[in-house]
């Protein structure tokens, strides 16, 4: 695996606050969580009516659907398998060059 | 060798560095090879030149890739463009006029340590990979580490965080080096185009504030341009305007501080895609989204020539 398969099993959110209320409600969740901000690039940047794509470890990722869920926030999860993902950008060219 | 270099798929550092000087070897006449520094672990910041050698002060464009390690759609647009240019100068009279007249300085990774280490360790790195004397955190962000307004709103002064503006202005090797090399062709160098992902948009300053800069017009018009080249290729739309409000507010950033140091126009490309596959752009995506990305560049260059 690339990565020593480090990513197996992480999600990537996509996460849709519409009031600042549940702006501050994310920033919240997100602050407790520890995750890789891949949109906007900092806590402090996320505003309602904009996205915010963020990437979850495996083991944090009921949790985050727990808190989402929980809060009645709009989220989707547009990457399910991050390893996947990346064998896929990448991964395919280097099994072509092992064979 | 050149002929058989692969450019619709991503390359480490290494390939790249190699394929830089196959480039600067196998085209003596429109090519030039050289390094504006170290970066902090010691790797050489390699920048190519590309034009006719015809007269000593033509005007320059400057254009950066791989700011940002995870950004890989970034090096792999600096490596098309360098080969389109080159392919296209003997039978696309706009390239040959480009060339002619202006040079194009590419640096195809500026944050050499951070994208190897994005392709060896961590897939998602960012920053640079300084080491701080306080924290275990490694790394500033080389965009909130410029010289304008750094490290205010929109960047952070915590080590640890994505958006770490460094324990000073410049702090960061690959930074100075490029500032450096910037501030002394100032008087030359008429356009900044710096490519980032993830988002669809071409941006230019201010980041730091909501204001509008004294050539809004010019500039506003050759992005304006500029996304509409873009979009005739593949029908992408692009969202264009100033960083602050397009995107959002950051200080320190590259293109406000080029343009505060002179140079007229400074843009900085946030490529595809807007977040189907974010950072993992897949490899089959790098055609069109680089095809349409060398439509706007030409654009922007080409409006150089003209006055505004």
């Amino acid at each position: 695996y690339l990565y020593n398969n480090r990513y197996a099993g992480d999600q990537v959110f996509r996460i849709h606050p519409n009031t600042e209320e549940e702006v501050g409600r994310v920033k919240s969740i997100l602050g407790h969580i520890k995750v890789d901000l891949w949109q906007p690039n900092s806590l402090s940047m996320i505003t309602h009516n904009a996205t915010v794509d963020v990437h979850v470890k495996h083991n944090d990722v009921l949790r985050l659907h727990t808190c989402l869920k929980q809060d009645h926030i709009s989220y989707e999860v547009f990457i399910t398998n991050l390893q996947k993902e990346i064998e896929k950008q990448t991964g395919y060219r280097s099994s072509r060059r092992r064979r | 060798s050149a002929s058989q270099y692969d450019y619709e798929v991503y390359h480490s550092l290494e390939e790249i560095q190699s394929w830089m000087f196959e480039m600067n070897r196998t085209n003596p006449d429109l090519v030039d090879m050289f390094s504006v520094g170290k970066s902090y672990e010691g790797r050489p910041l390699y920048v190519l030149q590309l034009g006719k050698r015809s007269r000593p002060q033509k005007k320059a464009v400057w254009i950066d890739c791989g700011v940002h390690a995870r950004e890989w759609i970034g090096p792999a647009f600096c490596q098309w463009f360098v080969k389109e240019a080159l392919s296209s100068y003997k039978h696309d009279s706009v390239m040959r006029r480009l060339l002619n007249q202006l040079n194009f300085y590419i640096m195809p990774v500026f944050n050499v340590d951070g994208y190897h280490f994005s392709w060896t360790t961590d897939r998602f790195w960012r920053k640079t990979r300084s080491k701080n004397r306080k924290f275990h955190c490694r790394g500033v962000d080389a965009n909130r580490n410029w010289k304008v307004k750094w490290c205010e709103e929109g960047a952070s002064s915590h080590p640890c965080d994505d958006t770490y503006c460094g324990p000073y202005p410049e702090s960061e090797p690959e930074v100075k080096a490029v500032a450096k090399f910037l501030r002394k062709h100032k008087k030359r160098v008429k356009a900044y185009i710096s490519i980032h992902a993830y988002a669809q948009m071409l941006l230019y300053p201010y980041s730091y504030k909501y204001a509008t800069i004294p050539n809004f017009n010019c500039v506003e018009s050759a992005a304006q341009t500029a996304v509409s080249a873009l979009y005739s290729a593949y029908g992408v739309k692009y969202r264009y305007g100033p960083a602050s409000t397009t995107l959002y507010v950051t200080s320190g950033s590259s293109i406000d501080w080029a343009y505060r140091n002179g140079i007229p126009y400074t843009f900085a490309f946030e490529l595809r895609d807007t977040g189907y596959f974010g950072f993992l752009l897949p490899e089959s995506l790098i055609n069109p989204t680089c095809t349409e990305t060398m439509r706007a560049v030409k654009t922007i260059a080409t409006g150089l020539l003209k006055k505004c």
